[in-house]
């Protein structure tokens, strides 16, 4: 564990956290996009399928199995949850699951390290994860108004991603045989597609206004 | 080499 793939950990973790205690707090999930958070729970529940037959250490199978409540409890909270359910804003959310799910789907039956079950559905578990931030983003980009808790989540879940490439930097020169197109790749083009974002984000910040995406 | 190198990150 290096400090680089620590802190992208614990970005992680807030950002979840942010969202979390948005949803719970301010009982609103508006401007929150179901879909991404569906597809995330999604990319939880595929990749960590090993989680009770492969013990890696004490650390993974806690963050995994955070990762794992988090997710479908955010998910609960904007299908189920009595008063949460009713800020959220279904007309906005249109993107469509499978127009990301299936591409993800076909290409991880392509392009894997081994075709096995377990590691075709890890291998779209990463494409799942590198796209699935897409209807977040297209939310945000119509919401005219973006609260700064959820400008907080989008912005600390792609200072996890960036803070995984030094990871992959990092201990591509430390370690031996540390080869993986297939997650550099998924992961590099997810940490792209926060670019814009970043770009306004870091803007508003600068000249201290409420951040606003172009249309 | 380990082909599960990766499996150790989240």
């Amino acid at each position: 564990m290096n400090i680089f793939r620590l802190a992208g950990d614990m970005t992680h973790l807030a950002s979840v956290l942010v969202l979390l205690l948005k949803i719970h707090t301010i009982k609103s999930c508006a401007g929150v996009s179901l879909k991404t958070q569906e597809l995330y729970a999604l990319v939880f529940a595929t990749r960590y399928l090993d989680i009770f037959f492969n013990f890696v250490s004490f650390y993974n199978t806690i963050m995994k199995l955070i990762f794992l409540g988090s997710s479908f409890s955010i998910v609960w909270y904007i299908r189920r949850h009595r008063i949460v359910r009713r800020s959220y804003d279904k007309d906005q959310d249109t993107f469509r699951h499978l127009f990301l799910l299936l591409p993800c789907l076909l290409l991880a039956l392509v392009i894997n390290e081994r075709f096995t079950f377990k590691e075709v559905l890890w291998t779209f578990s990463l494409y799942l994860e590198a796209v699935a931030i897409l209807p977040q983003l297209v939310l945000l980009q119509r919401t005219r108004n973006i609260d700064n808790l959820t400008g907080q989540y989008v912005f600390l879940l792609g200072a996890y991603r960036a803070l995984y490439i030094l990871n992959w930097i990092y201990r591509y020169f430390t370690e031996e045989h540390y080869v993986h197109w297939i997650t550099w790749i998924a992961g590099t083009i997810q940490t792209l597609l926060y670019g814009d974002f970043f770009y306004y984000y870091f803007q508003s910040w600068k000249n201290n206004v409420r951040l606003e995406l172009p249309a | 080499a380990d082909a599960d190198t990766l499996k150790d990150e989240l």
